[in-house]
């Protein structure tokens, strides 16, 4: 499941 | 990852790569908003300070690295190296009405009120006006170099390329960053105006664009 704080774009 | 994000990126990189060339091998960054380029680095160092907090994958943190190093490596030439050649005069856009709004608006719109996720949020959406002081300068002059329209075209392509991998991955992972879409969405549509010029006249012609 996506975690929106990760931010795993650039 | 997915092919729009991966290509998105490698647009990104080839755009920051193609200015600095440009400067570097002509020596000279006439032409160029020294204001956009440090507006970029801040948005690099604010958004990318979780190198020190969490790993992602090799990808994402040598991707940030170089983009580190190339904007500070930018802006060192185009203020120590090259600084004969700014065109300060033309640079005039006041970045302070970028900088004020947008660090006011991290504040009241982020989706944790914590120093990382603020900073990270400042990002975003300074990332989205970063270009204005270089559409302002071309404005004002009334002219850019081919080279660099081909480094703003490589820009917004990165950025629509975004686009499209957030539709992807709406539809495939339920991703939805609403705070970077929107921002995206925003930053796209400032160069609408770039690409319709790219394209009429860039393409079809050489040399330097030219405004009506």
């Amino acid at each position: 499941e996506y975690n929106i704080y990760d931010h795993d774009e650039l | 990852m997915n092919i729009f994000r991966l290509l998105g990126d490698m647009c990104h990189l080839v755009a920051i790569i193609i200015l600095f060339l440009k400067i570097w091998r002509s020596k000279s960054c006439a032409g160029i908003s020294g204001k956009s380029q440090v507006l970029f680095a801040l948005v690099f160092t604010t958004r990318y300070l979780d190198l020190f907090t969490s790993f992602i994958s090799v990808y994402n943190t040598v991707m940030k690295v170089v983009f580190l190093v190339l904007a500070y490596a930018t802006v060192y030439l185009i203020y120590l190296r090259f600084r004969s050649t700014y065109n300060s005069e033309s640079d005039s856009f006041r970045v302070e009405f970028l900088l004020v709004p947008v660090a006011g608006l991290s504040f009241l719109e982020n989706y944790a009120f914590a120093p990382l996720e603020i900073l990270w949020t400042f990002s975003i959406y300074l990332e989205s006006v970063a270009i204005l002081p270089q559409l302002f300068m071309i404005t004002k002059t009334g002219e850019a170099e081919s080279i660099t329209t081909h480094y703003l075209f490589f820009l917004g392509l990165y950025r629509a390329l975004y686009l499209a991998n957030w539709v992807w991955r709406y539809h495939t992972e339920g991703f939805f960053d609403q705070i970077a879409v929107v921002s995206g969405v925003v930053q796209t549509i400032f160069y609408c105006d770039f690409f319709y010029l790219y394209f009429t006249k860039v393409l079809r012609g050489s040399g330097k664009m030219t405004l009506p």
